[in-house]
């Protein structure tokens, strides 16, 4: 590893998905049905964690550490 | 760093040394529980300050591009990769071709370097405040003049110690975010937006100058990834507005993302 300072330059990764039915249980919930347990798993991955969070009706949104 | 859960998306950005694409394979698990199939991906970067400080598998793009093909069904058939200007790294994948023409809904993404120290300063932490992140985020926004961007958006916003910001902002099914690196020899902010409307139709040159202003970076990249294909030119007046000056454009297409448009520009002193 290169003696440096923070890394600032973001890696941005979108997937989307289909399948959804927003008829269904859930009423198109998709991956919101996700439990926070979930995420948490897929940041651990990552090596982040949940700092702050905010939602409305259409999507979540989580602040993360890094 | 940021994650947006939307029903049928996700999308993740982090920065610093995290180990992104490895959320591919737990994501693809969990969204097959739910009933979802992955139909399209795309990730984007531009170049690291320190590549080298870089783990698996963000060593080089070829890694992240061997990491993605092994990770991804093989039904996104559809796949490029490109390094656009020598900066910008973009793959996509997809199981369709998008149509871009009818798409005007377009994702911003702005990266800026060499921000001026005296506004940088405003994103390091007051010494012997103990505050939590959240209310010291709160005062942050307020004096940086980041809430102004987009007055309509409910902000969510972290003040890191001893330095460094972040915020998301949300307003109906768009988001904006915004993260900070303040150190001075180092320093680096980016911003992202949602914007819809042909042409830029709604305040993309507004909502750029304002950014500008926050920041006054001696460069900036901005990738314009879909909408109507003219937005690029709202971006080149609104940045040189602010003193910055252009000096590359480049274009591509991609069958998951529609139009990328890469856009650099700097200070005279540059």
């Amino acid at each position: 590893m290169a003696v440096s300072g923070f890394e600032g330059f973001e890696k941005r990764l979108e997937l989307q998905f289909s399948g959804d039915d927003p008829s269904a249980e859930g009423h198109g919930l998709g991956l919101r049905w996700l439990g926070f347990e979930s995420l948490e798993k897929v940041l651990h991955a990552v090596q982040c964690t949940v700092v702050s969070a905010v939602a409305n009706h259409y999507f979540d949104s989580y602040v993360l550490s890094e | 760093s940021s994650l947006f859960v939307y029903p049928n998306k996700i999308i993740i950005k982090t920065c610093g040394t995290t180990q992104l694409l490895k959320s591919i394979r737990p994501l693809l698990i969990y969204a097959a529980d739910l009933g979802l199939t992955l139909s399209g991906c795309r990730y984007t970067r531009g170049n690291f300050i320190f590549p080298k400080s870089q783990p698996y598998p963000h060593t080089n793009f070829r890694e992240e591009i061997s990491f993605l093909e092994a990770n991804l069904p093989n039904s996104l058939i559809y796949r490029n990769a490109t390094v656009m200007a020598n900066q910008w790294h973009v793959f996509t994948a997809s199981d369709h071709v998008i149509s871009h023409v009818s798409d005007e809904v377009y994702t911003i993404e702005v990266c800026m370097t060499e921000l001026d120290p005296v506004l940088a300063r405003k994103f390091f932490r007051r010494p012997g405040d103990e505050n939590p992140g959240e209310v010291a985020g709160k005062e942050m926004t307020l004096i940086t003049g980041i809430g102004e961007i987009n007055p309509n958006s409910t902000i969510c916003d972290f003040a890191f110690d001893p330095c460094g910001y972040s915020m998301n902002g949300i307003e109906n099914d768009r988001y904006s975010t915004i993260h900070v690196t303040p150190e001075d020899g180092y320093s680096y902010a980016s911003f992202e937006w949602v914007g819809s409307g042909y042409g830029g139709g709604d305040d993309l040159g507004e909502v750029l100058k304002k950014v500008a202003q926050v920041f006054r970076p001696a460069t900036m990249t901005v990738a314009i990834t879909g909408g109507g294909g003219e937005e690029w030119t709202l971006v080149k007046g609104a940045v040189e507005h602010v003193g910055l000056r252009c000096r590359s454009c480049a274009a591509d297409e991609f069958p998951a993302a529609g139009r990328v448009v890469f856009q650099t520009f700097a200070t005279r002193r540059k």
